[in-house]
């Protein structure tokens, strides 16, 4: 059973590129379990036919984690591709890392944390225990990072390392750094920054995806590119995307930057 | 002493926006201190000339809160603004909400938590109990949120509104909504998308600040706005701001919309 987990700064394109993988993967064949895990609950959605699933999290809530029934949390998208949406904290109450592993322990119980690939999409904005439960309890083991050539996302992947670099040090975690997604904002020389942030955190840039309007299209058609537009070249990115995925054996500890040694990376891009 | 706080989602310019009220409000004669809680730890930076100052929680781990004195963490910037920095949890470690209680408990300890107006700039991505201390713990009292008119944002700001709602019942929160701030993206009809959810939240928005390269020129120069081009439209739309903040009276329970609502919402503003 493989357990990639896709972390990256909200709104970076994250649950864009893991339901696109999923789709990709189950496509090939694949036995795929989809997990959100940002309190967005909108990971599954383009899977779901533009379905906001319910989450695990709200029906805890509502009826006590012995009231739950896989059929309540486990739902069957795009080519049989099974969705769950952890959902997230009582908002200003609760806790968004034990949300998370409350999903994954009601699932175990359940029997339905099984697939040839459980696939976690992370919020990465803040890499606080909460957040980083999924490589903190050994279910998220191959971390992919997705960023764009932004400042902003590259600090976030770069935090993300740390978490992973100290995690890593814990027998629990066993957690590593697979490699780096560029979900592209199509600046000028992303793909090179990119690829230079990825060698010196310890890793590379595993696949390059642009920035293309099918994405939207087919977001307004509530489907993901590879249903929409299979024959597109940005489907097959994503087709490349989880190929690379399924064949990689390169697993890491990042070597996270300095703050300064990040910025004077993005900048010598930017002149 | 008013207590007010900027949340918002992640890199919609809370800290750009909070460091040039500041400036705007030591301008006009008031004792400010600036207290940073996003882990990012850059909020007072340009206040600063460009310093990240050392944070209280760095502090707290490397001394122990023990050994840490008022010059260790309060730093006078732009026209005496005091300028703290709380900092983040421990990668994938600690909980950055524990921080924020932790860093403002010293202050307290230290004589440091006084000033005119204390402006707290929080990160609005997860509304969860963490990033929700300063508004639970009864810091923060009056409420900004910072949006644009992208969906995203609006749904962060949305979802703060679901934490001051319900923190508002408690006894010790004491926080309302003051206001919405939009910082545009310059999209088409933004200002009107913004006002209207504003409305539909039981707010309205108090302040618009265009979207303007001078914030840049600004950034690279190592200052704000207020004091790099004191004479610009866009240091003029900064002290709208504070003498709006400052003669604010209207304080409000927020009625946060659902998820179809807000969309919906969104999207008639985008045909
Ligand atoms: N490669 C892409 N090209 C164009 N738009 C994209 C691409 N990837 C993501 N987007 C858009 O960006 C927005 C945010 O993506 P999303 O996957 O929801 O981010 P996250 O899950 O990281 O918060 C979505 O509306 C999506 O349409
Ligand atoms: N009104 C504006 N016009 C142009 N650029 C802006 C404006 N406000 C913020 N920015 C830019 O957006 C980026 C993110 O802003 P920042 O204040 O750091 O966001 P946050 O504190 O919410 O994460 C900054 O680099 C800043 O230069
Ligand atoms: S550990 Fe993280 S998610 Fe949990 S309350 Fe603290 S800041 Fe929030
Ligand atoms: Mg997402
Ligand atoms: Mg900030």
């Amino acid at each position: 059973m493989k357990q990639i987990a896709l972390y990256g700064k909200g709104g970076i394109g994250k649950s864009t590129t893991s339901a696109n993988l999923s789709a990709a993967l189950s496509d090939q064949g694949l036995d795929i379990l989809q997990i959100g895990c940002d309190p967005k609950r909108d990971s599954t959605r383009m899977l779901m036919n533009g379905r906001l699933i319910p989450t695990v999290m709200d029906l805890v809530r509502e009826r006590g984690d012995r009231n739950i029934s896989i059929e309540d949390v486990v739902f069957r998208g795009y080519g049989g591709v099974r969705c769950v949406e952890a959902g997230g904290p009582e908002p200003g109450v609760g806790c968004a890392g034990r949300g998370i592993i409350a999903t994954f322990q009601i699932l175990e119980k359940l029997g339905a944390l099984q697939a040839d690939v459980v696939l976690y999409d992370v919020l990465g904005d803040v890499v606080c225990g909460g957040f980083a439960m999924p490589m903190r309890e050994g279910y998220a083991q191959e971390v992919y990072l997705v960023t764009s050539g932004e400042l902003m996302s590259l600090y976030a992947a770069n935090n993300i390392c740390k978490a992973i670099a100290r995690l890593s040090t814990r027998a629990r975690s066993r957690c590593r750094l697979a490699g780096v997604i560029c979900n592209a904002k199509n600046m000028p020389r992303e793909k090179e920054l990119v690829e230079e942030f990825a060698e010196r955190i310890n890793s590379r840039m595993i696949q390059f995806i642009p920035r293309d309007r099918i994405v939207q299209v087919s977001e307004l058609n509530k489907k993901t590119v590879i249903e929409f537009a299979s024959d597109s070249a940005q489907a097959e990115a994503y087709r490349n995307l989880a190929r690379k995925v399924m064949e990689n054996t390169r697993l890491d500890i990042p070597t996270p930057l300095e703050i300064e040694d990040l910025e004077s990376l993005a900048y010598e891009y930017i002149k």
